[in-house]
């Protein structure tokens, strides 16, 4: 199993690896990828080992069979369906996005409790109350208030989701099977400030 | 110098420092934290090995030193001036949020373009025209559509601005000296992805 920071790199030397296949160039070494990725050469070499032999020692690796391997190790061939919980500032940037809903995932339903939100229309959506039922979904993200987290996320596993992606600052308890992301941007100011104090790079 | 894993861990450990101390319990070993934090207590020792000596063997942390030296190493005791430019859908959602702008950063102004924005007041703050000076301050948050953000980060810069946080999806460039940080939340779908499709844990 990858830990979490390889994980969160993958994205990150995929779309180096696509950027790389639409100049046409066939091969790259794990120096040029650290470079763009801002890691180390080694981390880079250890990040891929764990997804199976991909590269010749001193040939560096097939651009299209790393693009392809990385996109099987995070699900990137199947299409799953996300609805989103709390159509307020956060919910509405997320979905307005163009790079949130990228490699696979597709946006299924939007829902929120307000009756002023309920009815309008939000990226093509016509945003649904909560007091219905959920559309089915592998994914659920959660935007709504801290106090409103625990109760969103018990309505979402009841409709059988399985995935929790929870931008609320609310830790929230689920049952076995449900795997709970937390989003915290404060962590990303203080990586910044980090870098920041100490003169170290992005 | 830690790595950037490293560094994204401490203000969770910090958080659970915190509780602890807020439960009146004085002593943490690497196996609670590590629990808490959702690692393997190597990892744990490993990342707090990096902040100097600061457990004795079989007797865990002090957790007062411990939030203590997690704080310096954060640069937590100094207060910093934090300006926003793009003051739409996230823009607000940040600002408005308990849990962005902890730690000493404090808000000092906000900037948008759009005459319907500027002039308003959002969280505590009228919006200010970017056409002028801007608020000496030590990071700028850019919120703004990605072709704008290079333009954004030129005019930040000009302003002595040092450290970048960017959440437009645009590689922008930077003198050296300028610490950039770029916020990519379809990263964290990926990775809620990659632990439903293989069973493992937050
Ligand atoms: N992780 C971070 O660093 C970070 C940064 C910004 C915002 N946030 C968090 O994201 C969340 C959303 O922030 P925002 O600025 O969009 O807030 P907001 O008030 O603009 O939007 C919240 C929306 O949720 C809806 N809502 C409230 N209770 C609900 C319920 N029980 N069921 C369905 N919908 C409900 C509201 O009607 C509203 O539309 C907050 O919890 C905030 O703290 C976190
Ligand atoms: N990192 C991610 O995964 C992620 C997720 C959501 C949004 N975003 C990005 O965040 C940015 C903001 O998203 P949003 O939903 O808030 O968009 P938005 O359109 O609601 O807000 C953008 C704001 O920027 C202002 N603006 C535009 N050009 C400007 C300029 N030159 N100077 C100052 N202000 C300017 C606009 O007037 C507007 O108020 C976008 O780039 C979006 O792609 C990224």
């Amino acid at each position: 199993k990858l830990s979490e920071p390889t994980i969160a790199r993958l994205p990150v030397y995929q779309r180096i690896a696509e950027g790389w296949l639409a100049r046409g160039q066939h091969r790259i070494d794990s120096q040029q990828i650290a470079e763009l990725a801002g890691v180390t050469a080694t981390t880079v070499r250890r990040d891929l080992a764990g997804l199976g032999t991909l590269g010749t020692r001193g040939a560096g690796y097939d651009v299209s069979v790393l693009n392809d391997r990385i996109g099987e190790a995070l699900g990137h061939d199947r299409k799953y369906d996300v609805v989103v919980v709390g159509i307020g500032n956060l919910g509405r940037a997320l979905v307005n996005s163009t790079n949130f809903l990228i490699r696979g995932a597709q946006l299924a339903a939007l829902y929120d409790i307000d009756p002023e939100v309920v009815g309008t229309e939000v990226a093509g959506h016509v945003v649904r109350a909560l007091d219905g039922p959920i559309e089915p979904a592998t994914v659920g993200v959660i935007c709504v208030p801290a106090s409103a987290a625990q109760e969103v996320a018990d309505h979402l596993v009841a409709a059988q989701i399985h995935g929790l992606l929870n931008f609320a600052p609310q830790v929230i308890t689920t049952p076995l099977g449900t795997a709970v992301h937390y989003v915290d941007f404060s962590i990303e100011l203080q990586i910044l400030m980090y870098h920041l104090n100490n003169g170290t790079g992005p």
